[in-house]
């Protein structure tokens, strides 16, 4: 959800903070044999420019950003989302019980942008 | 209306169908994990981690490394045929037995790349160590249900072989036996193996039916999504 936030608002520049997805906590740690985890980040943040000009952003959102600047009651600024992910593996039991290898691309947040 | 206990809620369900998973309904598994299984995902581990190598030494994407075919989707599947080896047939037969294995969990969307039998004597060191063994494996021909008995008689023998010793595993790539190469996608597959001496000679007391209690039978099956798989990015 795009949220209107003016230019020195106090949220930080849109980056990549620390998400650990535990399997325990979510109940699935009896049939997931690994990872017991995994460090899959999320993106926060503001993307206001010219700060966010730092960080990947498209030009559309520059564009997006000055309309924001002139009109917050009718453009939102663009959003702080992930533009790099990495993939990770899972080993599980599955209902037949077969242990099963399984590739997941776009697991882990590696960078964020503006978009 | 409230979810029976063990019972999975509706956003869960929907976030685990989304990735393609089919937890065990029942209580936690206790079958140990095969090494290989270990083997492949500490390596698919260590190939997703960031690396400064050139492209040309990158892995390939939706790539099995260490069985040299494409995929992103491996099952170890076990032997679900009868426990118990009925008795051989004949006098120089020393094992028979009916292997079953359940693919149901296929899905269509999936490409098979490698389907590989494994056959596990144990360690039958005792047992006529310079014997050597015929080995046989045939299909099980016509439909068959879950549970119900082989009609023994309906049988095409795939592939016959001589080994030297059944000390360590032996491996059958099925795909090149011919096996659900096809556009016919399997639900399961019935085989028969047959296991007798390569030379005339008494074996120990008790050494075939040593032979049928140790043996563990499984299946390696791979098969790539590509829906899963995202190509490698385009140089612009």
């Amino acid at each position: 959800r795009a949220t209107h936030h003016s230019p020195d608002s106090p949220d930080p520049p849109c980056a990549a903070r620390q998400l650990y997805i535990n399997f325990q906590e979510v109940g699935w740690h009896n049939w997931i044999i690994a990872p017991r985890g995994f460090m899959a980040n999320y993106c926060q943040g503001h993307c206001f420019f010219p700060t966010a000009t730092k960080i990947s952003s498209l030009n559309h959102a520059v564009m997006q950003s000055l309309m924001h600047s002139v009109a917050p009651a009718t453009t939102p600024p663009p959003c702080c989302v992930p533009v790099k992910l990495s993939p990770i593996s899972v080993l599980f039991y599955d209902n037949s019980d077969n242990v099963v290898l399984r590739h997941y691309e776009d697991m882990v947040v590696d960078e964020c942008g503006c978009r | 209306a409230q979810p029976q206990p063990g019972a999975l809620s509706p956003q869960a369900s929907a976030l685990l169908q989304t990735l393609g998973l089919s937890p065990p309904s029942g209580p936690p598994p206790t079958r140990p994990v095969p090494s290989v299984m270990w083997r492949l995902f500490q390596r698919g581990t260590e190939a997703a981690e960031p690396q400064d190598l050139p492209q040309e030494s990158q892995p390939l994407p939706c790539h099995v490394e260490e069985l040299g075919v494409p995929g992103n989707i491996v099952r170890h599947v076990l032997d679900g045929g009868a426990s118990a080896p009925p008795e051989p047939a004949s006098g120089s037969l020393c094992l028979e037995k009916p292997l079953f294995f359940n693919l149901s969990f296929l899905d269509l969307k999936e490409q098979l790349t490698l389907v590989r039998l494994e056959l596990n004597f144990g360690a039958p060191g005792d047992l006529a160590p310079d014997q050597g063994w015929e080995l046989s494996l045939a299909q099980a021909q016509g439909p068959r249900l879950w549970g119900q008995p082989l009609h023994w008689h309906q049988r095409e023998v795939l592939l016959s072989r001589t080994v030297p010793s059944l000390r360590d595993p032996l491996y059958f790539d099925m795909l090149s036996l011919g096996l659900m190469g096809n556009s016919t996608f399997p639900h399961n597959l019935s085989l028969v193996l047959e296991v007798l001496p390569a030379r005339e000679g008494a074996l120990p007391p008790g050494s075939c039916s040593m032979l049928g209690r140790s043996l563990e039978a499984s299946l390696l099956v791979v098969t790539l999504d590509p829906q899963l798989c995202q190509p490698a990015p385009r140089k612009r």
